[in-house]
């Protein structure tokens, strides 16, 4: 009868896209804010 | 009504070099830049510990309510990831600027006097440069700094 | 091979160096005063001299990571298992693999920034061809490395480090840079060309490493969201189609070991995302797709059937008297991305089906059509190649596929060139109908299922091909002139209704038509009341619709 697909750790209901935050294939969960390079300002960059 | 089907010699062979690397599976982290401090969920934490990030975690309301040390934390010990950008815009939001030369927040006084032509007056969040450059664990300071 | 002498040591000397350079406090934002230092040093080394040597360095460098990647890995596994076999990872030793991991990237990154810098300075910035060659060089110099590392190593290959080179290769090469602009879409072109030869049917062992690159966010934003016109479309469609061809003999067979069930549920776990965000990808490619899953992987296709362009409103299938036939989009053409009439093989059945769909000549074309359809030769098509004539495999899936559906635009050609929209009138006593009714008559059990699913698979969102399939659908069962083809019918919806959701809203509407209007009488019919829980599920369906 195939699985429950509301329960593969996708939010199928979110209004937003869920691409920009996917964590792959084998994740539980979508990637936390940490774990998405961002193209912040140059200046952000203090190391 | 179309029964199995034999799988090839092939596929079987497949199969096996399929099963091999199911004994090492990529991590989250091998698509991810290298990130010293908090690489991408690279450890098993125990079940007791929240798996899954709470909810619209990654907005800036969210960032907006947390304190303004932890988001000067996240500012500065993840730099290049989204968690900064959504940190540097709750900081704003909390009336923080950041000196683009001096790569410090402060927050203006109600009547903002110039003091120098590249500070005025202020609360600034010092913030060991150095140390924190070299990552060192001692001595390292971060703390408010009121510029009369 | 045969590289100069000195090279190989000349190389790692070179490499380890840059490395030195990458990690330094000078190296300068996006390692550019490194690199401006390093270049230097290449050319006193002659390395970017002729062609030749340039790639007998990136093929050297290649290694060195590959090899440095091998040694740590396998001091982890010397310290956790003292040289056992590895076991699935725990605490500790998730660890351990994480910091070899970093030491290994701390190889790897470097030389993958060196490539990327190399190719963004190489030509004029007006002339992208050169920095394409070069970035093609490099990735079929990992594919070939790679490949040999297959072939060489079996099961004891190791993913990580291509895994990494390409994945921090296309990420370099997609950061939002002007001097990139201008070969973005080259740039795609030449993954997913990297891609399509590392496909998991030709190295299963890359496969989880492939799909994690292949569903990366910033790979999906490019190829679907970013790159204009939806240029990225097709190649990623053709990507997804190598990883179905890759699953079907196994997902065909319904024995999922557990490696399988890994790549299985995270397949799903992508074509949810792109269910989600892209469902007009889903839309216009769902006939390539449909053609490489096995007939039996009842929930995946109809994940794939389920999607509908995101400005639709789809009518609930259970409002009382709906009337299909007056839903606005019910007359739009979908867009195939595919030309159907190529999948009929062999080409003399094509050249007699559109001689027969014009004058219903020649007579004997009805009676020839199954054998045109069985397999003489392999099955293509499924990617499952068992002796021809065995269970499961007398057919020519594709062939059939593509015939019924090239059979069905013709009709919806022909009904609508007459002003009129498909209707269990319209479609009748035409020499489209002749050839679905001999089908469905002629076929034996298995012919039969797989005739009927390529009916099925057509059962999507509001447009013409799910009207018009949806009528021949309940025209057959209602002419049918023996119950076992109504009870196969049914079989055919039901084992798409009975699974776990999503289910196509044509197949929803089908259903219920089937069920609701008496002119069918399926409520008569002994294979209603086959089991209790069917007659029980039957109920529970009617009592939904009513």
């Amino acid at each position: 009868l195939g699985s429950d697909l509301t329960s593969l750790g996708l939010n199928l209901n979110s209004p937003e896209n869920l691409y920009p935050n996917f964590g792959g294939p084998w994740a539980e969960s979508p990637c936390r804010p940490q774990d998405i390079d961002y193209h912040v300002p140059q200046e952000y960059l203090v190391n | 009504p179309l029964g199995s089907t034999p799988l090839s010699a092939d596929h079987e062979q497949q199969f096996k070099r399929l099963q091999a690397s199911y004994f090492r599976m990529p991590h989250s982290a091998d698509n991810e830049r290298l990130k010293i401090h908090f690489p991408r969920q690279p450890v098993v934490t125990p079940q007791h510990f929240p798996q899954v990030p709470p909810p619209l975690s990654d907005t800036v309301d969210f960032f907006q309510r947390l304190s303004t040390e932890t988001l000067f934390f996240i500012f500065y010990y993840l730099e290049g990831t989204k968690a900064q950008y959504l940190a540097a815009k709750a900081l704003k939001k909390q009336s923080w600027r950041f000196h683009t030369k001096y790569m410090m927040w402060f927050q203006r006084h109600e009547e903002p006097k110039a003091i120098t032509d590249e500070f005025e007056q202020g609360t600034y969040i010092f913030f060991d440069y150095d140390n924190w450059g070299q990552r060192k664990k001692e001595n390292f300071t971060f703390e408010y700094r009121y510029l009369e | 091979f045969h590289d100069p002498q000195g090279l190989q040591e000349k190389t790692e000397i070179l490499l380890r160096e840059w490395i030195t350079l990458y990690h330094s406090n000078t190296a300068g934002p996006g390692s550019a005063t490194a690199f401006t230092h390093f270049v230097k040093q290449m050319n006193v080394h002659g390395i970017l001299k002729t062609d030749e040597l340039i790639t007998r360095f990136f093929r050297n460098c290649v290694s060195y990571c590959r090899d440095i990647c091998l040694r740590s890995m396998n001091e982890v596994q010397q310290n956790q298992t003292g040289g056992g076999t590895p076991t699935p990872t725990t605490t500790s030793s998730a660890v351990a693999s994480s910091q070899c991991r970093n030491k290994c990237f701390q190889h790897v990154d470097p030389f993958v920034r060196l490539v990327a810098l190399l190719i963004k300075h190489s030509g004029e910035a007006t002339n992208p061809s050169t920095k394409i060659n070069l970035l093609n060089k490099v990735l079929g110099l990992v594919c070939g490395i790679m490949m040999h590392d297959i072939e060489t190593n079996n099961l004891e290959f190791y993913q990580l480090p291509y895994h990494r080179i390409l994945m921090m290769l296309f990420l370099e090469l997609n950061a939002p840079e002007p001097v990139l602009e201008s070969i973005n879409l080259a740039v795609l072109m030449a993954f997913t060309q990297t891609l399509h030869l590392l496909r998991p049917s030709k190295c299963a062992g890359f496969s989880y490493a492939w799909l994690e690159i292949v569903s990366h966010r910033v790979f999906v934003g490019r190829m679907l969201a970013i790159a204009p016109q939806q240029k990225g479309w097709a190649m990623y469609s053709m990507l997804l189609t190598d990883l179905f061809r890759f699953l079907a003999p196994y997902l065909r067979n319904a024995e999922l070991a557990k490696p399988l069930t890994k790549l299985y549920k995270g397949t799903l776990r992508v074509l949810l995302v792109l269910l989600h965000d892209f469902p007009e990808f889903l839309c216009e490619y769902h006939y390539g797709f449909c053609d490489a899953i096995p007939p039996n992987c009842i929930q995946m296709r109809n994940l794939i059937l389920s999607a509908f362009p995101r400005n639709m409103r789809l009518p609930d299938p259970f409002t009382p008297n709906l009337k299909v036939d007056m839903l606005p989009e019910i007359a739009i053409t979908p867009k195939i991305h595919c030309s159907i009439s190529s999948f009929i093989t062999p080409v003399e059945l094509r050249n007699n089906l559109d001689s027969y769909l014009k004058n219903r000549t020649p007579v004997t074309f009805l009676t020839e059509l199954r054998g045109y359809l069985q397999n003489v030769t392999p099955s293509s098509g499924i990617g499952v190649s068992g002796s021809p004539g065995e269970d499961g495999m007398h057919y020519n899936m594709q062939s059939l596929n593509a015939l019924v559906v090239y059979v069905g635009m013709q009709a919806i050609a022909h009904i609508q060139s007459k002003g009129q929209t498909p209707s269990m009138s319209t479609i009748a006593h035409s020499a489209h109908m002749d050839i679905f009714q001999n089908l469905a008559v002629d076929m034996d059990t298995e012919g039969r299922y797989l005739f009927l699913n390529a009916i099925a698979n057509q059962l999507r969102y509001p447009n013409s091909h799910t009207h018009y399939f949806s009528c021949t659908l309940l025209y057959l069962f209602a002419e049918a002139n023996a119950e076992a083809i109504q009870e196969q019918i049914t079989r055919v919806l039901l084992e798409r209704l009975i699974v776990n959701r999503p289910h196509p809203w044509g197949l929803l509407i089908t259903f219920i038509e089937l069920i609701k209007n008496p002119s069918y009488k399926f409520w008569s019919h002994e294979f209603v009341k086959c089991a209790p829980e069917i007659e029980k599920l039957f109920e529970s369906v009617a009592r939904s619709c009513m």
